[in-house]
């Protein structure tokens, strides 16, 4: 059965979809079967996958509104092991319908119950709230990544977020573990950067992943091409990173 | 009559909140009488100004659901004439309870406007999202700023962004105009970022700010201490930056 993993922070612009984007390429090179779930209205996922938006093939929205099969909307890219389920902006209306809905926070859970057996890992990409799409994606999920920025306002979401996750393992999701505290955008000359990452070494302690995300100029190149880090500029220092991560990752998990 | 401005982007982490904070306080050191609305359950604009988000006087949550007046929760700040309307996490509450309220989208226009005369500028916040919180602010607003950083995922959102835009101002705020595209963490030694900014200005014409607001270390430290930039170090490029906008756009609206 697929590990299905939660890319989430209410907090906006602190690497949840070039994680999601990334880490779903680096362990789909290596070898593992990965489906990418953009529970994002911007789409940027898709979109930094190569993946049209507007095409005809459906989205998410179908899958939780319309009751489509996820099956029915996936999409290949160009690593062989790495799919996509879209979305565009028509998922804001989503989360408006959702809230009528009966069970409306499982609704993702039962969806990706139907395909779970085709992936190895399932992660899902969280838009910057804590509303009902990213209620949907942390019941969904068996663990939460969380990416968090260095920077204050970054550090002062997170006792929000750990909140809610709690608040969802209770109620919602008891299987719900945290996979780790991810920082991104680090640059080690930012005394600023270095004294948020203490920090939160410090209250988090081997929760954060040893692997740190340098701020690369290439990571943001890569996604006006469509292409994770790994197609776009293996060298790059953001690439070796992500797949610093993905060997970690799989290391924790006995994968080699 | 005050003029009413809306920070928004869907975009997460772009520097809404930054513009929000330091626009509103260069303007209230330019003698202006400046209220700051904080419309993101994140309340990182009510942090940024040193204001207590947990204390006993109120927050916009209370203004949104109990019909509690703006005047009873505004909070002073370092500047005399810089005022706060703040929220915490609460505001998560306001947009599913507003889903159901009578002329949901005009609750905040609403609550305004018996607070207008009392000032110069109202500047609102918004949360990185397109949901009711920002269609309330949106629809209260005279004029929308939309910070963009010039980076792929921040254009691509764009498109989405101006075509709310014009919903609103068709069915909810025919008033509302664009004040400008703000480009902001940009540095100038980055293609992407070059290109972007390119693009926008070909795009967007004489409606994006002559001031660029560069990426500035000191910008992200300011809010650890609750200080706006000019208040925590004015020399700053950040800070010269914000006192630029801030002559421009006094300029554009007559005021020396
Ligand atoms: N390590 C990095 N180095 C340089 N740029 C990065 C890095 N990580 C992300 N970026 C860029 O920073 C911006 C924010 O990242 P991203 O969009 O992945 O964050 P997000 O948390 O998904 O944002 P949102 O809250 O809007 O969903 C993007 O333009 C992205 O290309
Ligand atoms: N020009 C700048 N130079 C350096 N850092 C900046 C600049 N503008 C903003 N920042 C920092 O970048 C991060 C994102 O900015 P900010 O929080 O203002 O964006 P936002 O659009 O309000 O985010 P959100 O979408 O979460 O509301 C913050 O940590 C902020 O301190
Ligand atoms: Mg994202
Ligand atoms: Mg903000």
């Amino acid at each position: 059965m697929a590990r299905i993993i939660a890319i989430s922070n209410q907090k906006g612009g602190v690497g949840k979809t070039t994680t999601a984007v990334n880490l779903g390429a680096c362990l789909a090179a290596a070898e593992q079967r990965v489906l990418l779930v953009d529970m994002d209205p911007q789409g940027n996922a898709t979109s930094g996958l190569g993946v049209d938006k507007h095409s005809d093939g459906g989205s998410l929205y179908d899958v939780l509104v319309h009751d489509e099969p996820i099956r029915n909307i996936v999409r290949q890219t160009e690593l062989s092991t790495l799919h996509v389920a879209p979305s565009n902006t028509d998922l804001v209306g989503a989360e408006v319908e959702l809230t009528s809905a009966l069970a409306r926070e499982h609704v993702l859970a039962d969806k990706i119950e139907a395909v779970e057996s085709d992936y190895d890992w399932i992660i899902i990409d969280c838009a910057p709230s804590l509303g009902l799409l990213t209620v949907n994606a942390l019941t969904a999920a068996d663990a939460v990544l969380i990416p968090l920025q260095t920077e204050y306002y970054a550090l002062e979401g997170l006792g929000e977020l750990t909140r809610t996750i709690r608040l969802i393992q209770r109620r919602l999701n008891p299987r719900l573990v945290l996979e780790g505290v991810l920082l991104t955008l680090y640059d080690g000359r930012n005394r600023l950067n270095q004294q948020v990452a203490a920090d939160v070494q410090r209250h988090f302690g081997d929760k954060v992943f040893e692997t740190i995300i340098p701020r690369n100029v290439r990571l943001g190149e890569a996604p006006s091409f469509g292409k994770p880090i790994i197609l776009y500029d293996i060298d790059a220092k953001g690439a070796q990173a992500y797949m610093g991560l993905t060997r970690e990752l799989l290391a924790r998990h006995g994968i080699q």
